[in-house]
């Protein structure tokens, strides 16, 4: 899910 | 996790203890742009809301909240420490840092993965971010004298970036992730934007002598 990929970072 | 994505945290997080310390130690903000400091904690306000929905790590969260209680507290202590407060070069930092946000939010709400109120507001605390550091390089550019300090904040924050750059090539070949543009294109962008101060960080550094950056 490329959303929760982009949202792991800071 | 990997070793570039936790050393631009890493580096991130020194930044700002590294001007919490100037601000503890020398009791002083000389050369720090409020405008940067209150761009940077609009940054993290609006893409950190997911702090209560979504939960990925306790690193995660931890992180989220140092950042977020940081960046309030700098300000705090720039706009009303007795003490710090009067150490700030007002007549020097006069970027219009407002003129900055109104583009980038209408660029998030034009240019964004999903049209989802914490998708739009994340897209803009990543373009915001890209360019936050301009009013500090502005005041940078005008100070006569950059205390050690100073420069290494600003170093260590384009570091972070930087950093992060690699982080994402990393992710792409070897985790095999999608592509980003969003997050990849703001942070070129972000890490361009210190290319001229790395330049003369790096010089002075070698050379030994005190930072100074053309006017």
């Amino acid at each position: 899910n490329q959303e929760i990929q982009t949202h792991d970072e800071l | 996790m990997n070793v570039f994505r936790l050393a631009g945290d890493m580096t991130h997080l020194l930044s700002i203890m590294v001007l919490l310390l100037k601000i503890h130690s020398m009791k002083s903000c000389a050369g720090i742009s409020l405008k940067t400091q209150e761009l940077y904690v609009l940054v993290f306000a609006t893409r950190y809301l997911d702090i209560f929905t979504t939960y990925f790590s306790f690193y995660n969260t931890v992180m989220k909240i140092v950042f977020l209680v940081t960046s309030f507290s700098i300000v705090w202590y720039m706009r009303h420490h007795k003490v710090v407060r009067q150490t700030y070069d007002r007549d020097q930092d006069t970027f219009r840092h407002h003129l900055l946000v109104i583009p980038c939010f209408l660029l998030a709400l034009l240019i964004n993965h999903r049209f989802t109120v914490r998708e739009v507001l994340w897209t803009f605390s990543l373009y915001l971010e890209a360019v936050a550091i301009l009013p500090q390089l502005v005041l940078l550019q005008r100070s006569r004298n950059i205390d050690n300090l100073t420069g290494n904040y600003v170093f260590f924050l384009g570091a972070y970036r930087g950093l992060y750059l690699f982080n994402w090539i990393y992710r792409y070949m070897a985790e095999k992730s999608q592509l980003r543009w969003i997050p990849w294109i703001s942070g070129l962008v972000q890490t361009a934007l210190y290319a001229d101060f790395f330049y003369y960080y790096i010089k002075s550094w070698k050379k030994r002598e005190k930072l100074q950056l053309p006017a």
